[in-house]
């Protein structure tokens, strides 16, 4: 099964 | 007081179309460097970045740095009522609620204003620094949006791996699977028509089809895409802004439980 990642795993709020 | 004008008003109208389904509202930040935006879908896993640097204008005026809240389906309905010869005019003044379009025809006989309400957006910013990627494509926009449209008749999900052989975008449905390989293309008359390929490593990875075909609303904004991959990393999107900047989408992968 696949899970969706979402973009906070990558990056972080300036 | 902020104010931008440009001649070839269709451009914001096509950018409009490409990011209004994807993001609902945002901040537009205008500042010397030009117009630009950041915003995220709702659900935190597509990424929209937009710059049209002021060069780009025929006139951009700012003054001090403001931050626009808007209502991005508010606006493509403005933004609709634009002709596509127009020239587009956007104007804020400092202290205001609101910002206001202008559409003149090119021979000036008609011209309109709207006033759009600005609203408070809690704008979350992410910092995506500058990175290096394993595998960069370029290929014909409308290429891509073919791809990307005729697999998702099949599946829901593409897997883009690139190789030594080529770029290949693959999915698989309850009906079956679907495979199309694009390889490196320098020998064609024009260079919109190439595919170009730069592959430090073998990488591949997996994408919801739905922001991919979100994604392509852009193509009418360029005839190329590039796409930036690597295995650690959201696929970088972009469409070049002819001369003015880009709007590059970010797409966080799926991963395999």
């Amino acid at each position: 099964h696949e899970t969706q990642l979402r973009l906070e795993a990558f990056y972080s709020f300036n | 007081m902020f104010e931008l004008r440009l001649e070839q008003g269709s451009l914001l109208k096509k950018v409009m179309e490409a990011i209004k389904d994807l993001v609902n509202d945002a901040n537009f930040d205008c500042s010397a460097t030009g117009f630009s935006m950041q915003a995220m879908d709702s659900s935190h896993v597509a990424l929209v970045a937009l710059l049209l640097r002021s060069e780009g204008f025929e006139h951009y005026r700012c003054d001090r740095n403001i931050s626009m809240g808007i209502n991005l389906a508010n606006m493509a309905k403005i933004l609709k009522c634009a002709g596509n010869d127009d020239i587009v005019t956007v104007k804020a003044d400092d202290g205001t609620d609101s910002v206001t379009f202008m559409f003149e025809s090119p021979t000036q006989d008609k011209i309109s204003d709207f006033e759009l309400k600005l609203m408070d957006i809690d704008s979350e910013h992410l910092g995506i620094p500058e990175a290096e990627y394993d595998a960069i494509v370029r290929m014909p926009s409308a290429e891509f949006a073919r791809i990307c449209k005729d697999l998702s008749s099949i599946g829901d999900t593409v897997v883009i791996s690139v190789t030594k052989e080529g770029v290949k975008f693959s999915t698989r449905g309850d009906i079956g699977t679907a495979n199309i390989v694009c390889r490196q293309n320098t020998s064609v008359d024009k260079p919109e028509e190439a595919t170009i390929i730069e592959m430090k490593e073998m990488v591949s990875l997996t994408f919801a089809l739905r922001y991919m075909n979100s994604f392509a609303k852009a193509t009418p904004l360029a005839s190329q895409v590039t796409i930036s991959l690597s295995s650690d990393l959201p696929v970088v999107v972009e469409y070049k802004i002819a001369e003015m900047g880009y709007i590059r989408f970010y797409l966080a992968p799926k991963i395999e439980e």
